[in-house]
């Protein structure tokens, strides 16, 4: 564990966290995309099968129970809390996110480094978590702007697996042989698809408006 | 890979 990988985790539980602040307060998920949860939700189903066969440390099991348990949470507050479904954009958030699932789970059987039932669903959630933002972002397009907490959501999801991209960096350089080419190109992928919300949403700081 | 150094990651 190295201070890029805590800034990481610290940084996707501050974003988790803030999603549930929204939602569990002021009961509302105006601009806040269920199909990109529902996407979460099995990419953390999915990466963490080993969670009850492979005890990794208390920090490990504790974090996976978070955000397992916080994304499907998520998901049954936006699909059947009558006060939080009723602020849902359901004409707005239109993405076909299932098209995401079967090419990346293709993938992961083309792509992978050991071609185990784990390993194969591990690689999947490496490359449905690179896309399950998209169906956030169309539906940040649509709508005209967001609330800060939103915004905050989406700059701590994206920005996460980036400082996890210094992590793999700092570990390339003092660890021999950790070389993970699909861990990396999938986190790649995963950041740059934030950088033009990045773009807007530096300048809403510089502008001091609302992200339009 | 689950088995590799990557496993203690999240």
């Amino acid at each position: 564990m190295n201070i890029f990988r805590l800034a990481g985790d610290m940084t996707h539980l501050a974003s988790v966290l803030v999603l549930l602040l929204k939602i569990h307060t002021i009961k509302s998920c105006a601009g806040v995309s269920l199909r990109t949860q529902e996407l979460y939700a099995i990419v953390f189903a999915t990466r963490y099968l080993d969670i009850f066969t492979s005890f990794v440390s208390v920090y490990n099991t504790f974090m996976k129970l978070v955000f397992l348990g916080s994304s499907f949470s998520i998901v049954w507050y936006m699909r059947y809390h009558k006060a939080v479904h009723r602020t849902y954009d359901r004409e707005q958030d239109t993405f076909r996110h299932w098209f995401l699932v079967l090419p990346c789970l293709v993938l992961a059987l083309l792509i992978h480094e050991k071609f185990t039932f784990l390993e194969v669903l591990w690689t999947f959630s490496l490359y449905l978590e690179a896309v399950a933002i998209l169906p956030q972002l169309v539906l940040l397009q649509r709508t005209r702007n967001i609330d800060n907490l939103t915004g905050q959501y989406i700059f701590l999801l994206g920005g996460y697996r980036g400082l996890y991209i210094l992590n793999w960096i700092y570990r390339y350089f003092t660890e021999p042989h950790f070389v993970h080419w699909i861990t990396w190109i999938a986190g790649l992928v995963q950041t740059l698809l934030y950088a033009d919300f990045f773009y807007y949403y530096f300048l809403r700081f510089i502008g001091g408006r609302g992200v339009e | 890979s689950t088995e590799s150094d990557l496993k203690d990651e999240l």
